[in-house]
C-alpha cells in the first residue's frame, strides 16, 4: 500500500524533524518581520498540512486563492541527512487577507505529488481509481501516527479538502480563516 | 509494498528533478573551485546512490571512511514544491584520497533512513526481517524506473552495499575507486 510507506516517510523523513522546531522559527521569525508579529493567533503557530482528496496540487498557492499571498520564508533549518550535508528545510509564511490579514504557515503534503504522478505514469501499477483510496489513507495513518506523536504535538493542522472546494476561487482563505 | 512507493517516490521528487540538472552544476563547481577541476573523470561527474541492505544510513559520510572527506556542497537549486517556495536542493561534493585523490557527488538513498525507523517502530507494521526484503524491492524497482528514463541516462550509479563492507574500514574509497 503506497500511502502508507508514504504517511511514514512524510513523518519520519520532515514531520518529526521540522515540527518541534517550528514555534522557535515562528518566533524568531516575529522578531525579524514587525509587520507580522500581531497577525499570529495563537492557535496559528503550527504547520498547516492540506491534503486535497484529489491530489490535484499547486506549487504555488497563491495560484488557488487571490487573497493569499506568499509573504517571506521562516527561517531555514540545516540538518546533516544521509550524506548530504546542511540540507535544508525550509517553509513557506503567506498572508491570507480574509476580513482581516492572517499570517500562517502553509504547504500540501508533498507527498500527494508522488502520488498524482504515479497514477499517470503507466509503468507504476497505480491508476486514478485508486489514488483517491490511497489519498484518504494517506491522511488516516498521518494522522495516527501524528495522534501518537508527544514531540508533533499542537504543532500541526491537517486539512483535507474534498472536490467542493474546486469552485471556489476563495477556498483557502475561508480555510485558513476556519483553522 | 513499502519499498515500491518509495522508489517512485524517490525518482518522482527526487531524482527526476536533480539528475538532468546534475552535469550543469558540477560545471559550475568546477569552475568556482580550481584544486578540484582536475579531480573529476567523466564517468564520475553523476550522483553516486548508496544502498546498503542493512539500511545502515550514517548521516555523515566521513565517519564511514577516514579517506573519505565533505568537501564542499554543489551550487544549491531551488524549485517551489507544493507550497514551498523556493524549496532547496542541494548535493554533497566527497574528496576520496585513496591512492590518488578523486572528487564525487556521493549520498545515501534517503528513503532508506524510512525504512530503517519504520522497522524500529512497532506501530509501523514492518519488521527487521522484511527490511532487507524492502530494502532490495526498493534497489530493483529504482534502478528499473531509472532505466527507462531518457532524462536521467548516464547521470546515476546505483551501489548496492552487501553486508561484507560492514568490516572495512576502507569500503567507501575502495567503492568510489571502482566506479
Ligand atoms: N537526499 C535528498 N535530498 C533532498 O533534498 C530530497 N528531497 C526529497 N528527497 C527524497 O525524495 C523522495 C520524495 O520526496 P518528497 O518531497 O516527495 O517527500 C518528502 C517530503 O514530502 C517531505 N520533505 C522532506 N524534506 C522536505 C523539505 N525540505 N521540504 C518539504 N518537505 C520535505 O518528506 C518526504 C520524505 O523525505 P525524505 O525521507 O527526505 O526523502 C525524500 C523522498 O524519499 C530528498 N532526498
Amino acid at each position: 500500500n503506497v500511502a502508507h510507506g508514504l504517511a511514514w516517510s512524510f513523518y519520519l523523513g520532515y514531520l518529526q524533524l521540522v515540527l518541534p522546531r517550528l514555534e522557535e522559527a515562528i518566533s524568531a521569525f516575529c522578531a525579524s518581520h514587525q509587520s507580522s508579529a500581531s497577525l499570529w493567533s495563537r492557535g496559528s503557530k503550527r504547520l498547516f498540512i492540506l491534503i486535497p482528496i484529489n491530489a490535484n496540487i499547486s506549487h504555488k498557492l497563491e495560484n488557488e486563492d487571490e487573497r493569499v499571498h506568499f509573504y517571506d520564508s521562516l527561517p531555514n533549518s540545516q540538518l546533516d541527512r544521509g550524506g548530504v550535508r546542511g540540507r535544508v528545510y525550509k517553509h513557506s509564511v503567506y498572508r491570507s487577507l480574509e476580513d482581516q490579514a492572517h499570517d500562517c504557515v502553509l504547504e500540501y503534503a508533498t507527498p500527494l505529488l508522488t502520488l498524482h504522478s504515479m497514477s499517470q505514469d503507466r509503468s507504476a501499477a497505480f491508476g486514478e481509481p485508486q489514488r483517491r483510496e490511497q489519498v484518504l489513507l494517506f491522511y488516516r495513518t498521518l494522522r495516527d501516527i501524528l495522534e501518537r506523536s508527544l514531540e508533533c504535538r499542537n504543532r500541526y493542522t491537517l486539512i483535507l479538502l474534498n472536490d467542493e472546494h474546486e469552485g471556489d476561487p476563495h477556498y483557502l482563505s475561508k480555510c485558513i480563516l476556519r483553522h
